[in-house]
């Protein structure tokens, strides 16, 4: 199975996580970006969201699977709030 | 569906073409820009008609990066496009990040299929759940000749816009689910030790030890094999696995494809009245590989590299009452006959069937 990449730094793996939820699950600029806060952060409330959605394991966490998914081309979501 | 279930409020709707990226012929770009368009007209009243000089309701240009639409895109990779639901101005319009790699065939990103998907947004759809359908996020290439819009999309549409006015309702691929009891299979192989199972377009893959059963296109690993294949198996002394469909086969290595495939079945000794291959499996014990099709099987030898004499044989009189062979493969010594959702396990030593299970017993339900 795929060898986990080296101890990718947490910071690395937050600024993924976090432009990827921006960008698609419109998670707030301004959230409390502590993934191993206890209490849920919206930050992993929307990657839950964002595992449930997309067929993946629904655990919060950057895991392996998760980041793939991330790194895959996609379709953007256009912001729209202005023209609504 | 889009929050608020936006739709146009006219069948009749208009495109238009803003500017073009150089990386493809113009007529490359229009042709899939029609395809695209077609994919949806196809299962909904929905027609599409070209402008050249006023505003459209689908107005379709490249773009990059801030394009001043609050969306700036990414440069390659990413982000590859965005639509905006329906309505007036903006509403509608189709956005193509220029800076991607696109193309007409399976290098870069497919031009008519990224369209296809940012059309549904155009006419109100928004992202699927199901990694099958045209409207799932992420990208995932589908040979555009062999393109059918997946159940799933059409289900979408038409509950928009109901259905076409064909007199035949169009219906499309369903993605499978790993644990469906009516599931069947195409054809099984082991590939380096797992199991890969083929059905329509999709491989579903199966490590022995790791519970989850993943779900693929088979374009995303061999963009050049054919969806539907019919039958396979590995050659594990070369490292390679064969998979036939029709009257042709391919030789798989890892990711590439051998060069000078396909080739026709014939060349492996079957007669030319053979038209097809219903299952194939290599026992890598005594290197012969049999070849399964209506009631017969032939047996080839793959050291002397021909078909040995004596076949075909009846399957019913070496392997008992199995009826049409789906699939099969084997594994630890036993072989694994696919009869539609029934499952055989024979023992070549005690030259019987042992077990019967049902065709998804491999995906841990």
């Amino acid at each position: 199975f795929p060898v986990p990449p080296e101890a990718e730094d947490e910071g690395k793996t937050l600024q993924i996580v976090e432009t990827y939820l921006q960008n698609f699950y419109n998670l707030q600029r301004d959230h409390q970006p502590h993934l191993r806060n206890k209490s849920e952060s919206p930050l992993t409330a929307k990657l839950k969201e964002m595992q449930a959605f997309l067929g993946l394991e629904v655990t919060g966490k950057p895991d392996l699977d998760t980041l793939e998914m991330m790194k895959k081309p996609r379709c953007g979501v256009p912001n729209i709030e202005q023209y609504i | 569906f889009t929050a608020g279930n936006p739709k146009w409020k006219t069948n009749n709707l208009t495109y238009r073409i803003l500017n073009y990226t150089p990386k493809m012929r113009q007529a490359d770009v229009d042709e899939a820009i029609q395809k695209a368009l077609s994919v949806w007209s196809n299962v909904t009243p929905l027609t599409f008609r070209k402008v050249e000089d006023k505003e459209a309701d689908i107005m379709i240009s490249f773009a990059y990066r801030d394009h001043q639409d609050n969306s700036p895109f990414d440069g390659p990779n990413g982000q590859l496009a965005h639509a905006f639901q329906p309505g007036e101005g903006i509403g509608g319009d189709v956005h193509l990040d220029e800076e991607e790699a696109w193309t007409k065939d399976g290098k870069g990103y497919n031009l008519f299929i990224v369209m296809a998907h940012e059309l549904g947004h155009s006419l109100g759809l928004s992202h699927s759940t199901d990694p099958g359908a045209l409207m799932y996020p992420a990208y995932s290439y589908t040979d555009p000749n062999e393109f059918l819009l997946p159940q799933d999309d059409i289900d979408g549409i038409q509950a928009i816009y109901g259905q076409s006015n064909a007199a035949v309702q169009p219906t499309g691929p369903v993605t499978p689910q790993a644990c469906d009891p009516n599931l069947t299979f195409d054809a099984i192989t082991i590939l380096r030790g797992e199991i890969i199972f083929f059905k329509g377009r999709y491989m579903l893959r199966k490590h022995p030890s790791r519970a989850e059963t993943e779900l693929n296109f088979i374009s995303l690993f061999w963009p050049k094999l054919p969806s539907g294949i019919q039958a396979a198996y590995e050659n594990v002394e070369k490292d390679e696995v064969l998979v036939f469909k029709e009257d042709k086969y391919w030789v798989i290595r890892g990711y590439d494809i051998a060069p000078r495939y396909p080739k026709p079945i014939y060349h492996l000794g079957l007669p030319k009245t053979v038209k097809r291959i219903n299952a194939a499996y290599n026992d890598e014990n005594t290197g012969k590989t049999y070849f399964f099709t209506a009631d017969r099987y032939w047996r080839y030898d793959e050291n002397k590299k021909s078909m040995d004499h004596g076949y075909p044989r009846k399957i019913v009189s070496d392997f008992g009452k199995i009826g049409r062979i789906d699939a099969a493969f084997q594994k630890d010594g036993y072989i694994y006959f696919f009869h539609g959702t029934t499952q055989f396990q024979f023992d070549p030593r005690a030259k019987r069937i042992v077990r019967q299970m049902k065709s998804i017993s491999w995906f841990n339900c």
